[in-house]
């Protein structure tokens, strides 16, 4: 088949109190009862309805997060290999008792339509395992992916946890999980693995998928780390379908949901007005590196590392992006040439502004370090970003809205990686329209003119 | 051509070469 259609479904997932005092087994299926109510209709709806051949649903969708290593894991039940050849529907009993897998296998099954959900797996482990728990037992933050026949054709778990995940283990070792299907070859990872080359650089460059699944719960930190914005430039740079199935939880800047093709952003949810979920559906190309649309690699630092430095008598600031500082100058006046550098990365813009409002403030920045918070991974960023007030100290803190408007741009930087992700993102925290913009094979990212 | 009412451009670069092994911290460093 050339093109599928496929369903992303952000779930407002409704959060237990904090869940400290054990439960019974037998009131095991309270806690997700509503979340796979809506989980359900939401499937069968894209099944049925729209004729979907596979939805997608996000990270934590059916248990939420708050939980302690001991609360879960009666939650949790052993999710075996693909290789068993399970269809958890037809063979309830198999491996015990499963009524989370059984009651997913058999929502593919009667629909003919692939679902992908986020769960947790359980394996015992015992002393002549030197790295198994105390309690006796791994676990850990799972993928599932039942096929249109109901029978398991993937698991996947999460390799790089976030830090409050502490209900859940680290996989030893990682494994890029793939599968094929009439509609091309996929790929699985979740949440915070996109920063990681392992899996998610891997899954792409060296298994050369065509697509990937991709459950989140991923909280929005703007400029830099809202949802759309950084999957949507993950798919444009990787140059693959991506999937992104968030969770909707406002309170927690958790939305943030889409579509995503090489070439294109097909269809995006960013909510934070309504605590409701929302289904949205595409068709994408099977194989996305056989058609002629396919973007062409780009070289990142070609175009910056060709020009001269744009000299300025400005001053160079410093501010803070979600921890790490950067070096910021101000862009003073309508057009211009601006250049700054932060250890090995030079970053260049010429720009033209229709008119620059003289209580909106701009600045280019650049960052070369490593981030070193929630996780430790290197960086070089380029940024064009407005300041939150004209107080040159708050270039960097998270902004809503802008009137300034910009006729022309182009950014560029002396990379020293060939994965940078491209992102514009307007007033509002809307995604910039493709035809307004493009990525050239020399690193610019241009208004088109 | 259309005027955008720009919030952010960005050019977002990983260099996975300098990572260190692991990416996540997880449990233990919250402990």
């Amino acid at each position: 088949l050339d093109a599928l259609t496929v369903a992303v479904y952000e779930h407002a997932v409704i959060l237990p109190n904090k869940t400290e005092t054990l439960v019974s087994q037998d009131k095991c299926p309270v806690p997700y009862e509503r979340e796979y109510r809506f989980l359900d209709r939401a499937i069968k709806h894209s099944a049925k309805q729209r004729n979907a051949q596979m939805t997608v649903t996000p990270e934590d969708a059916l248990y939420g997060w708050k939980f302690s290593r001991e609360t879960i894991s009666l939650y949790l039940k052993d999710i075996p290999a693909p290789q068993v050849n399970w269809i958890t529907c037809q063979n309830t009993q198999r491996f015990g008792y499963t009524p989370v897998q059984q009651r997913l296998s058999c929502l593919a099954k009667d629909n003919s339509i692939y679902v992908v959900a986020n769960i947790g797996d359980k394996k015992p482990c015992n002393a002549s395992d030197r790295q198994c728990p105390p309690d006796g037992r791994y676990q850990y933050n799972t993928d599932v992916v039942f096929d249109s026949e109901g029978r398991l054709v993937a698991r996947y778990h999460k390799y790089n946890l976030f830090a409050p995940e502490i209900q859940f283990d680290f996989p030893k070792d990682s494994e890029s999980v793939t599968f094929e299907t009439p509609f091309g070859k996929f790929g699985i990872f979740t949440c915070f693995d996109i920063f990681s080359h392992t899996p998610a650089v891997v899954v792409v460059d060296e298994f050369q998928v065509d697509s990937v699944l991709y459950p989140v719960a991923w909280y929005n930190t703007l400029p830099l780390l809202s949802a759309v914005p950084f999957h949507s430039a993950w798919a444009r740079a990787m140059r693959v379908n991506l999937l992104a199935a968030n969770t909707h939880n406002t309170s927690m800047h958790m939305t943030g949901s889409g579509i995503y093709a090489p070439e294109a952003v097909k269809v995006y949810h960013y909510d934070m007005e309504t605590e409701s979920g929302q289904l949205m559906l595409s068709e994408l190309k099977s194989r996305p590196r056989n058609e002629p649309t396919y973007p062409a690699a780009v070289d990142w630092s070609a175009y910056a590392r060709s020009v001269k430095p744009f000299l300025s008598e400005q001053s160079n600031f410093p501010g803070m992006i979600y921890f790490d500082e950067l070096t910021f100058i101000e862009l003073k006046r309508n057009t211009g040439n601006y250049t700054v550098c932060q250890k090995d990365l030079c970053c260049h813009l010429t720009y033209k502004m229709s008119e620059k409002r003289t209580d909106e403030v701009y600045a280019l920045g650049a960052f070369d370090g490593l981030h070193t918070v929630e996780g430790q991974y290197y960086l070089q960023i380029c940024t064009l970003l407005k300041c939150q007030i004209s107080d040159l100290r708050t270039c960097g803190e998270p902004v809503g809205s802008a009137f300034t408007k910009l006729e022309e741009f182009s950014l560029s930087g002396t990379f020293a990686t060939r994965y940078v992700f491209p992102q514009i993102i307007l007033s509002g925290s809307q995604l910039a329209p493709e035809r307004h913009y493009e990525v050239l094979r020399d690193g610019r990212l241009r208004s088109r003119s | 051509r259309t005027p955008l009412p720009v919030l952010v451009l960005a050019l977002y670069g990983r260099v996975f070469d300098k990572d260190p092994p692991r990416l996540g911290q997880g449990p233990r460093r919250f402990e």
